[in-house]
């Protein structure tokens, strides 16, 4: 575990809460895509059933089971208690653009042709595309709360201190995982778009509005 | 080379 790790790990779980507070003290989950927030429930559901194969350490399944909980609870919040205040209208990206060719490609690319590897390789590709559906939703209504973009701010760091991560390790471990990697490098780069925005803009104090 | 090992990260 490496420094790159820990705040990369620290950052995604500050995300999460940022947008769980956020919803819970406005009582509305206006501006969220709930669709992005089903995809990140399904990319730790994929990606988690090791907990019932592998230990790993505490820390581990400490945060696998915080973010399992976190992912459906928000799903909970947006589209159970908090519902009547969800945009579902400017949420409209089409899930199965995304869920078609992720399915198809972990079945294609992935280190062994066993089930829980393959749905492990599933979550990987599907966390890098997961997020499109809220910045779809930002585009289309051209605008985003200030928390939602502190929100969206953290994630995108998450996956850059993973890169770091992953650099360290390489040249500490000699590892490296292709396939996340890649599928990182991916994901990384749908916030940079973002980043200048947000650095542009609502570090300035302003909010982020697209022209 | 790509050694695979458990996934350790989140």
């Amino acid at each position: 575990m490496n420094v790159f790790r820990i705040l990369g790990d620290i950052s995604h779980l500050l995300a999460i809460i940022i947008l769980l507070v956020k919803i819970w003290k406005s009582k509305s989950c206006a501006g969220i895509s709930g669709k992005s927030q089903i995809l990140f429930a399904l990319v730790f559901t994929t990606r988690y059933l090791d907990l019932f194969t592998t230990f790993i350490s505490i820390y581990n399944t400490v945060m696998k089971v915080i973010f399992l909980l976190c992912a459906y609870i928000t799903v909970y919040m947006i589209y159970g208690k908090f519902r009547k205040t969800s945009d579902s209208e400017n949420d409209s990206f089409r899930l199965e653009f995304l869920l078609v060719p992720v399915t198809g490609l972990s079945f294609l690319e992935n280190h062994n042709f066993t089930a829980l590897e393959i749905l492990w390789t599933f979550s990987i590709y599907l966390e890098s595309v997961a997020i499109l559906p809220q910045l779809f939703m930002i585009s289309k209504t051209g605008e985003a709360e200030t928390i939602t973009t502190h929100y969206l701010f953290f994630l995108g760091l998450y996956r850059a201190l993973y890169i770091a991560n992953w650099i360290w390790r390489y040249h500490t471990e000699n590892f490296y995982d292709q396939i996340a990697v890649v599928s990182g490098v991916v994901q990384t780069i749908f916030y940079c778009d973002f980043f200048y925005l947000y650095v542009t803009k609502v570090l300035k104090g302003k909010k982020l509005s697209l022209p | 080379h790509a050694l695979h090992v458990p996934h350790d990260e989140l």
